[in-house]
């Protein structure tokens, strides 16, 4: 059975579909049937992994709506164990359409159930904010890793985003675990990044991966070319620190 | 009659709620009675203003809902000509309540136009996303200031920025004009910040902001003391750059 983690927080901009490609790439070339579903209207975990948004005609939106079915949507990559169920801005219509039908939270969980025989992981990629998509997901999950730049306004959201997630282990998930949290964007030189990592350890203890991801501008050069990092530059620190990511979700030390 | 300049791009992280801040904070200075309003459920501009968010009873939550009156629920901040219509994560809820309300994307507006003789300058900061909240916001809004990280993601999203602009030019706010696109976040060392501004401006001429701001380390440590930055330090090019960026408004270059 595939485990499904979800990245998410709402505070924006601080890596979660960098994350999301990266790690779903670490995974697949570990040989592990990997889909990476994207939730963000934005759809960059799309553009990131080099799919053409051009000629996608169907979307995770046409699958919450019950219009067509997941496995008709999903499509390859270059990566041979890596496949995405894509997204566009369509989504963003799913949020005022679902408002009113049964059982909007649980949408994506049934359809990641139907899923979950034919890939060993799932990781999908949240859209900044806490609205339904965003609770879809966290439905939808086993556990929720949550990337935390070192910045004064990202620590501020932390708050919300924990409470959030209690509301939905009590109210619709109540397997969903805090996978854990990974520092990103992470620049030693910068007083503010060492101050949240000491704050972040002493409150989290080993909830927090012991990889960091370093700033690194191979990370922000690679989605222009469709590529995860381990493509575009395997020697990179940004690979390697996903390597390491994916690494310890593999010896199961998180979630 | 207060120029009304709305802060917006649905992509996470590319500096809203720091040229929010920080060009009130600089118009403020140039004497211009500013009011910031703070549409983003996350609530950063208050913080970030050194708001005590403890404190604060009612927020633009209570305003939108017709529950309070705008006037009451205002507050003072630490520099004398800017006061902040506070937001909080009652927010998130707006969303929904007023999905079914008449003229929801109207609300914003009908409320500026009450405060509009009492200031000069009216800032609104936006969240990370497209919803009936930013909506809003470009509604009440004579100008939009779009901030933008020289970023292949950031990049990506900005056609879909300009044809919500559009969308709303032409359903709900004819006089809606796109006030100016700011290059944040910049560093001249990187390839892609470069190729990025080259194309931005080839595209939008002399609607980019001649300032541009620069990566500078004090703009994310000044939310920490609850400051915009010429307050906590006013040498640093970050707080020079948004002074910069007020001046080329008060000079009427922009919108
Ligand atoms: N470790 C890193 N080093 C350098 N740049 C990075 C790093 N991680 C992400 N970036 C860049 O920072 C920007 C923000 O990252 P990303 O888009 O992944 O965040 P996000 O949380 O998914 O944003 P959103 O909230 O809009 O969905 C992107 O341009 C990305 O390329
Ligand atoms: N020019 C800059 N140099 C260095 N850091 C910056 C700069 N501008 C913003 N930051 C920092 O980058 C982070 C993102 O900026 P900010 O929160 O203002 O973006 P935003 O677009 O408002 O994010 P959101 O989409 O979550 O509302 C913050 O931690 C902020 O302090
Ligand atoms: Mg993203
Ligand atoms: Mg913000």
């Amino acid at each position: 059975m595939a485990r499904i983690i979800a990245i998410a927080n709402q505070k924006g901009g601080v890596g979660k579909t960098t994350t999301a490609v990266n790690l779903a790439a670490s995974l697949a070339v570990a040989e592990k049937r990997t889909l990476l579903i994207d939730m963000d209207p934005q759809a960059n975990a799309c553009s990131g992994l080099g799919i053409d948004k051009t000629s996608i005609i169907s979307t995770v939106y046409n699958v919450l709506l019950g219009e067509e079915k997941a496995s008709e949507v999903i499509c390859a990559t270059d990566i041979e164990w890596l496949s995405v169920l894509p997204s566009n801005t369509d989504l963003i219509g799913a949020e005022i359409e679902l408002i009113d039908k049964e059982g909007r939270e649980q949408r994506l969980r049934r359809i990641v159930e139907g899923l979950a025989s034919s890939y060993e992981y799932i990781i999908i990629d949240c859209p900044p904010s806490l609205s339904l998509l965003t609770v879809n997901a966290l439905a939808a999950a086993d556990q929720v890793l949550v990337p935390l730049q070192c910045e004064f306004y990202a620590m501020e959201g932390l708050g919300q985003l924990m409470q959030t997630i209690r509301l939905v282990q009590q109210e619709i998930n109540p397997r969903l675990k805090i996978g854990g949290i990974l520092l990103t964007m992470f620049d030693g030189r910068n007083n503010i990044c060492n101050q949240v990592s000491e704050e972040i350890r002493t409150h989290f203890g080993d909830k927090v991966f012991t990889t960091v991801v370093p700033r690194n501008v191979r990370l922000s050069e690679a989605p222009s070319y469709g590529q995860p990092a381990l493509l575009y530059d395997i020697g990179s620190r940004g690979a390697q620190a996903y390597l390491g990511v994916a690494q310890e979700i593999l010896e199961g030390q998180h979630g």
